[in-house]
C-alpha cells in the first residue's frame, strides 16, 4: 500500500453532490444522494467521523459526475478504464473531493454485467477521501480494480482489513466493538434508515383536521429504524435518530405507509420487529407487517397469530434488555418471542410489575439510549436498561421533551415539581412556529 | 509469451507510469525506461494485482490493465523515485 496518507483533523465533514449523472436512465438524483449517504455511512459507522449533507459550495467533500479532462490532473478516459477518483485529506482545495466518470453506466442493485455499481465505487472513493490509499489485499474494498457490486447498501459490512486500516487513522467509534472478527460479527445491528422521507411538506398543504402535536394524546409511538414516530389519527410526526423533529406539520399515514385500508382512522400500536426489522401495525383485532414502508402480501391478519386476545392491544415494544416483544392491554401485559414466533409461558401478567407505569397505555417504545419509554395522555415515563421501575422525575410532558412544544396548552397537566421539589428543568425549545418562523431540521 | 505489438508495449508502459509503477520518462533527456526498471515495475504491478510475477506483459497482466479501476496511483511518487534512488 502507499505510505499512510494525511487524515482529517476535524471529525465533522460536510458533503454535497454538486453535479449528477447527466444521462443516467436508472439513477435519479434522490437515489444518487441516498447512495452517497450510505457509502459515507459505511465509514462513519465505525470511526469517530460524522458526515452531513449541505447545500452551497463550501462542502468538504464535493461530489461531481464529470467526463474526460476536467482540469484536476486525472482525466477520465471514456467508458471503462478509469472510473472514479478522490483526493486525499490535506490536499488544499481539492481535499476530499470525489469525481465519478459520467461516461460510465452507473447502476444500483443491478447484476454485474449491467454497468458500474455506484455504491461499491463510492465506498472505495470515500476511503480515499478520508485518507486510505490503495492496497493489494484481496478482500479489501480499497483494491484499485473494480470488483463488481457489493450487495445491499443497507447491509454492507466493510472487510476487516479496511476497518483495521481506518481505525489506525482515526480510532474506533465508541459504539463499535472492534474485537469482533468479520466471521463472528453479525451484521451491524444498526437497522437501515427508511429510504424515502415523507414528501416535502411544502408541496402537501396541511389538511384542516391535522392534529396539533402539542395538545395531542397519541395513539401510537414507535422507534422505527432508529427514528421516532408519533401517530395521531390519520397522521404522524417523525423524529430523526438524534431526536430532531423532521417537520412541525404531521404527514398523512396513508401517504407514507402504503397498503393500510383507506378508511383507517387511527392506529393502536406499532413496533419494529427484531431480527428482520419489519414493522408491525395494530388496529383492533388486526395487524399488518411492513417491509420498509410497504405492507406485505397477505395482511391484515388476526392478532390471535401472536396468541393475543382479540380485544386488541394498547401498546407494543421490544425491550432492549432481552430483545423480547411486550404487548400491553388495560392492566395486563404479555411477553412474546419474535425470534421463535411464540408467546412465552406464564402470561399475561399484571402491569403493576412495571412499577410506576400507568394502565391503559397509549404506547411504548425502546430508544437508542437503551431505555424504554411509556406514553399515556400528554405524558411519558422512562425506564432505564433492565429495570422494571420508572426513573425518578417522571412522568414528563411529551410535547416539551420530544416535539418542540414551548408551553403546553392551558388544559395540559401543569408542569408539576418533581420529587425534589425543583421546577421541571426539561429541555426548553423555543417554538418559533407561531410567530412566522419555520423550525426545520436536516435529516441527512 | 506471444511477442507484443509496439502498441501493446506503449500502452503497458503508459499504464505503469500512470499508476505509479514507473517514474515518467525523464522529460529532459527523454531517457527511456531501462529494461531492468520495466521488468521491476511489471513485477510490482503483478504483485499488487495478485498475479504471478513474470516480469513481462503476459495475457493476465494485459487483461488486468484493461479492468475498470480507480484513477489514483497504486504507488506514491516517493516510493517509485525512492526505489530508483536506491538503485
Amino acid at each position: 500500500a502507499l505510505s499512510p496518507q494525511k487524515k482529517w483533523a476535524k471529525r465533522h465533514l460536510s458533503w454535497r453532490v454538486r453535479t449528477f449523472p447527466k444521462e443516467s436512465a436508472v439513477l435519479g438524483r434522490e437515489t444518487v444522494r441516498a447512495l452517497m449517504y450510505y457509502a459515507l455511512k459505511v465509514w462513519s459507522d465505525i470511526t469517530p467521523l460524522n458526515f452531513h449533507e449541505v447545500a452551497g459550495n463550501k462542502a468538504d467533500i464535493q461530489i461531481d459526475f464529470t467526463k474526460a479532462d476536467h482540469n484536476d490532473g486525472y482525466p477520465f478516459d471514456g467508458p471503462g478504464g478509469t472510473v472514479a477518483h478522490a483526493f486525499f485529506p490535506g490536499e488544499r482545495f481539492t481535499a476530499g473531493d470525489t469525481h465519478f466518470d459520467d461516461d460510465e453506466a452507473w447502476t444500483f442493485r443491478s447484476p454485474d454485467s449491467h454497468g458500474m455499481d455506484l455504491f461499491a465505487v463510492a465506498v472505495h472513493e470515500f476511503g480515499h477521501a478520508i485518507g486510505l490509499a490503495h492496497t493489494s489485499a484481496i478482500e479489501s474494498i480499497m483494491r484499485p480494480y473494480y470488483q463488481g457490486p457489493v450487495g445491499d447498501p443497507l447491509k454492507y459490512d466493510l472487510p476487516y482489513e479496511d476497518k483495521v486500516r481506518v481505525w489506525q487513522l482515526y480510532g474506533v467509534r465508541d459504539s463499535v466493538s472492534h474485537t469482533a472478527r468479520p466471521d463472528a460479527s453479525s451484521h451491524t445491528d444498526d437497522p437501515p434508515v427508511l429510504m424515502d422521507l415523507p414528501e416535502n411538506k411544502s408541496t402537501v398543504p396541511p389538511a384542516r383536521d391535522a392534529p396539533d402535536r402539542c395538545t395531542s394524546q397519541f395513539d401510537a409511538v414507535a422507534q422505527i429504524r432508529g427514528e421516532a414516530f408519533f401517530f395521531k389519527g390519520k397522521y404522524f410526526w417523525r423524529l430523526t435518530r438524534d431526536r430532531h423533529l423532521v417537520s412541525l406539520r404531521p404527514t398523512q399515514i396513508q401517504r407514507f405507509w402504503r397498503g393500510l385500508p383507506a378508511n383507517l382512522d387511527s392506529i393502536d400500536a406499532v413496533y419494529e420487529r427484531p431480527g428482520d426489522h419489519k414493522i408491525v401495525f395494530f388496529k383492533g383485532m388486526k395487524y399488518w407487517v411492513f417491509k420498509d414502508n410497504i405492507v406485505e402480501e397477505g395482511y391484515p391478519r388476526l392478532i390471535s397469530d401472536f396468541g393475543l386476545p382479540i380485544e386488541g392491544v394498547d401498546a407494543a415494544f421490544v425491550w432492549m434488555h432481552n430483545d423480547k416483544t411486550y404487548f400491553f392491554k388495560d392492566n395486563h401485559y404479555w411477553r412474546y418471542d419474535d425470534h421463535l414466533r411464540h408467546m412465552d409461558q406464564g402470561y399475561p401478567k399484571d402491569t403493576s410489575l412495571w412499577k410506576g407505569i400507568p394502565s391503559q397505555l397509549d404506547d411504548a417504545m425502546r430508544w437508542s439510549d437503551s431505555a424504554s419509554y411509556f406514553f399515556k395522555g400528554k405524558e411519558y415515563w422512562r425506564v432505564v436498561g433492565s429495570d422494571m421501575e420508572v426513573e425518578a422525575g417522571y412522568p414528563r410532558p411529551i410535547g416539551i421533551d420530544w416535539l418542540i412544544c414551548k408551553d403546553m396548552q392551558s388544559d395540559a397537566p401543569e408542569t408539576r415539581n418533581n420529587e425534589t421539589g425543583s421546577q421541571l428543568t426539561g429541555q426548553h425549545h423555543t417554538d418559533h412556529a407561531e410567530n412566522g418562523y419555520e423550525v426545520c431540521s436536516c435529516t441527512s | 509469451a506471444p511477442s507484443l505489438t509496439t502498441e501493446q508495449m506503449d500502452m503497458g508502459v503508459d499504464w505503469l507510469s500512470k499508476f505509479g509503477y514507473l517514474p515518467p520518462a525523464d522529460p529532459v533527456t527523454g531517457q527511456l525506461q531501462t529494461k531492468e526498471a520495466l521488468t521491476k515495475a511489471i513485477k510490482a504491478m503483478q504483485r499488487f494485482g495478485g498475479l504471478e510475477e513474470t516480469g513481462v506483459f503476459d495475457q493476465a497482466t494485459l487483461g488486468l490493465m484493461k479492468t475498470p479501476r480507480c484513477s489514483l496511483p497504486d504507488m506514491s511518487e516517493t516510493e517509485t523515485t525512492s526505489s530508483r534512488r536506491r538503485r
